[in-house]
């Protein structure tokens, strides 16, 4: 999800 | 994680080892932004505070933990270890100037308000600009040497890689967070000039120097 997505790109 | 991402990320870890190594091999940050690098450290910073509450992957936590203490160091070297080679009198921009309406945006326009969302929208509006002192610098005493020159390049590129990497996971993913695009647009469009001089400039041999 784009929760996830945030955490993941740097 | 698709090439472009990669790569991004690639040009932004090439962009602060370029940096350190510029400042740790000449002993010296002569034509270097202490601003802006306050600025970076403070976007990694409230960025990569997600360190303590998310686990994605080892990469995505090493890289973190690599940009924060990069940032610092960098501020240590320039700060402390050789401040006497801090050019300060060409460093002036007035960071206020950013850091307010940058705060005041990010309490305004966000995802959710949280602290962590609100940390996490501020860095993302914060990075965008956090370049403005050492393009100001630059442009104030009218050329780089070409290892900053590198510097800037790589570190410009890596945003740039990201809107790829956006444009492609808007495609293929159904992903889309304006926050980051825009702030990402923006960021990439300051360093158009700049990219223009490189281009037809550093990479034939020559100095990046501005007309009067």
């Amino acid at each position: 999800d784009d929760a996830a997505d945030k955490h993941d790109e740097l | 994680m698709n090439i472009f991402r990669l790569a991004g990320d690639i040009a932004h870890l090439l962009a602060v080892i370029i940096l350190l190594l510029k400042i740790w091999k000449s002993r010296s940050c002569a034509g270097i932004s202490g601003r802006s690098q306050l600025l970076f450290a403070i976007v990694y910073t409230t960025r990569y505070l997600d360190l303590l509450t998310n686990f994605v992957s080892i990469y995505n936590s090493v890289m973190k933990v690599v940009f924060i203490a990069a940032s610092y160091a960098t501020l240590y070297l320039m700060y402390m270890k050789f401040k006497a080679t801090y050019d300060h009198n060409h460093d002036t921009f007035r960071i206020e100037f950013l850091l307010i309406p940058v705060t005041a945006l990010a309490l305004l326009v966000n995802h959710e308000f949280s602290v962590l969302e609100i940390l996490w929208t501020f860095s993302i509006y914060l990075e965008s600009v956090a370049i403005l002192p050492q393009l100001f610098m630059v442009s104030k005493t009218g050329e780089a040497e070409s290892i900053t020159s590198h510097y800037l390049f790589a570190l410009g590129s890596y945003r740039a890689l990201y809107l790829l990497n956006w444009i492609y996971r808007y495609y293929f993913e159904g992903f889309f967070d304006p926050i980051a695009v825009v702030a990402g647009v923006v960021q990439t469009v300051l360093y158009c000039d700049f990219f223009y001089l490189y281009i037809t400039k550093v990479l034939k041999g020559k100095k990046l120097s501005l007309p009067a």
